[in-house]
């Protein structure tokens, strides 16, 4: 470090324990670390507050690596040049992930946010597996004043979503929020069974889905990488959201997924009600980051 | 793997002669790499490095013509006693019914352990009946109904707008009726951090007085775990751990943090979303599996 630097050894190593301890991982809490000795380095006495600054800088630009919503969701958020989708016929939002991230409570919310703005908003039942998953389901479209549609006793998941979207084009549905089963990156039948699901989706209406939403839960450690990574390669992920941050958990591991793999971060869920659902703020993420 | 990173190093510094102190550092490193990769507790890591170390800088290290197997043999040995390097069984009450309550954060598992646990204790000869007293969770009621018939084990039907106390109270009634030996207590997840629902888990535990409280922890939870095991044991007295989900291919570091930190046994791991997806903990089989 560069003369004048108000940063020694020690403070350094509390510095990456403390990223090590968010879930940052080794390698981005190095880089992060290289980068902060970069700027602290101009000939300077910089106080405590100025490393706080330019730490807390160096993390919410690279949390905000890979943009922050498009298409609907940036539409819904009212986000600057997020463009207008609405008579566009139903757009149709995939969510995905390992089992009980919080997808299913996630849709609810997300429901209700678009349902905050008007729009007609239908939730498909593509859990046709897991013990009372439509039913849970059904609640959230109860509770969010949303349309509902789930497929008969064991049908398989892409009838119900075929049928769901159809359902959605002629009732003039804007959203369609598909639920899916909850599975493991490492099961290949299951990964093939979403590619299939959205096959389908796409040959009811056209482009879907229009938004394929990851949910990753804030408490998993390096594995959520390796989630991310591997949804991304087989069904191509266009956002995440991070839920279960009104923990203790930090969240740091999306440092290295927007870092890796470009994914845009679109929400951040802190609770399990309707309400408990914000737009992630790269600014906000880093200061409960550095704490 | 970290056999092959160590076997790497060791080859540099065969060359050079006798090993020093500072070459067994170099490969503490990629030791303490692998466990913070496998999501051990940076706290967790540092002591167990300091722990191996001594062990390191032995003889049957430093002369071994293979000393990266050596230390591999250290580390392995190592964490599988910290681990619990004895089987951790379930406790059996000498007068039915045996209780065991289940807790832990939102979407661990814990439903479907309930009902995976009853299943395994119906199989090995014991009646088991389910207490759903989940009534936050949407449809957590029907979801614990559906795999306990899955299972084919007794459970009661919850009135609604009972409170978990009044819920496991009619529930004990009914199974003594039906001569259930074992009931298994299903609850809400809940954060740690929630004061409120750690009280009311608080109260159910002091009410229930079970044999087993049994913390049912996600195999890929990070850094955090520490935090959440401690907590959890600290308010409720915890006699085992359940960790789920390890049919995936997380490392399961939290394991390690979460022993290591309370002393609180795996009594079981989870390995898949079908009701006999329910093991016994394997120490050996966890130490290499988060080595990697
Ligand atoms: N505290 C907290 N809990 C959450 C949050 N999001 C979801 N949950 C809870 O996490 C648990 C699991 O949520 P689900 O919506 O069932 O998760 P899922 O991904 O659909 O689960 P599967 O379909 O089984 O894979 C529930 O208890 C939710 O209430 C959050 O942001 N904060
Ligand atoms: N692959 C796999 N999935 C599991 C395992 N255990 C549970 N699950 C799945 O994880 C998800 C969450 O399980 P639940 O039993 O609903 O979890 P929970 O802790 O009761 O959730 P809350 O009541 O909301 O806190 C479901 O999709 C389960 O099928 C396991 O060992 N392996
Ligand atoms: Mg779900
Ligand atoms: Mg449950």
């Amino acid at each position: 470090f560069g003369q004048g630097a108000q940063i020694g050894r020690d403070q350094l190593e509390e510095l990456e324990e403390a990223l090590i301890q968010a879930d940052v991982g080794m390698d981005y809490t190095v880089r992060i670390v290289e980068e902060l000795g970069q700027v602290l380095g101009r000939q300077r006495a910089w106080t405590q507050e100025d490393i706080r600054g330019f730490l807390t800088a160096i993390i919410a630009r690279a949390v905000g690596v890979g943009g922050r919503r498009r298409g609907m969701l940036s539409l819904l958020e009212g986000d600057a040049g997020g463009g207008s989708r609405q008579g566009k016929g139903t757009e149709v939002v995939l969510v995905v992930g390992v089992n009980g991230t919080g997808k299913t409570t996630t849709i609810g919310k997300l429901a209700h946010r678009f349902r905050k703005r008007g729009l007609r908003v239908l939730l498909a039942a593509g859990d046709t597996y897991r013990a009372a998953a439509e039913e849970q389901l059904e609640i959230w479209a109860e509770r969010s004043g949303s349309l509902y549609h789930r497929g008969s006793e064991g049908a398989d998941p892409a009838s119900v979503v075929h049928d769901a979207l159809s359902i959605a084009l002629s009732g003039s549905v804007d959203v369609a929020l598909v639920d899916t089963a909850g599975r493991l990156h490492t099961k290949e039948p299951l990964m093939r069974e979403l590619a299939k699901i959205m096959k389908v989706a796409s040959r009811v209406v056209e482009g879907a889905p229009h938004e394929v939403v990851l949910v990753l839960d804030a408490t998993t450690g390096q594995n959520a990488l390796v989630q991310a990574r591997t949804f991304l390669e087989t069904v191509g992920v266009t956002a995440v959201i991070l839920t279960k941050m009104d923990g203790t958990a930090k969240g740091g591991i999306l440092i290295p997924i927007a870092g890796e793999l470009g994914l845009p971060i679109s929400y951040v869920g802190l609770g399990e009600g309707l309400d408990d659902l914000v737009p992630f703020d790269p600014q906000a993420y880093a200061e409960a980051l550095i704490g | 793997s970290l056999a092959e990173k160590l076997d790497g190093i060791f080859k540099r510094l065969k060359n050079r002669g006798r090993l020093t102190e500072k070459d067994i550092d170099a490969t503490l490193r990629e030791v303490k790499l692998a466990l913070l990769e496998a999501d051990v507790n940076f706290k967790a890591v540092k002591d167990f490095v300091s722990r191996i170390r001594v062990k390191s800088l032995g003889e049957e290290v430093l002369q071994s013509l293979t000393p990266a197997q050596q230390v591999i043999k250290i580390v392995n040995g190592e964490l599988i006693q910290l681990l619990g390097g004895s089987r951790a069984d379930l406790n059996r009450s000498p007068v039915p019914p045996t209780r065991i309550l289940l807790v832990g954060l939102q979407g661990s598992g814990k439903t479907t352990t309930a009902a995976k646990l009853a299943l395994l204790l119906k199989d090995n000869g014991q009646s088991p009946f389910l207490v759903p007293a989940d009534m936050s969770r949407p449809a957590a009621v029907k979801q614990l109904l559906t795999v306990a018939a899955k299972a084919g084990v007794p459970a009661h039907s919850p009135t609604p707008g009972s409170s978990p106390a009044e819920i496991y109270r009619k529930a004990a009634l009914e199974a003594g009726r039906s001569g259930s030996d074992t009931l298994i207590i299903d609850t809400a997840g809940r954060l740690h951090v929630d004061e409120e629902l750690m009280d009311e888990a608080s109260s159910l535990a002091a009410m229930v007085n079970p044999h087993d409280t049994l913390l049912v922890a996600d195999a890929m939870t990070g850094q955090d775990a520490v935090r959440v095991a401690e907590a959890f044991h600290s308010r409720i007295s915890l006699t085992g751990i359940i960790m789920t989900k390890l049919d995936g291919d997380a490392r399961g570091g939290a394991a390690l943090s979460m022993r290591s930190v309370t002393g609180v046994p795996i009594k079981f791991v989870g390995t898949g979303e079908a009701l006999d997806g329910l093991e016994p903990f394997h120490p050996d089989r966890m130490a290499s599996r988060i080595l990697g």
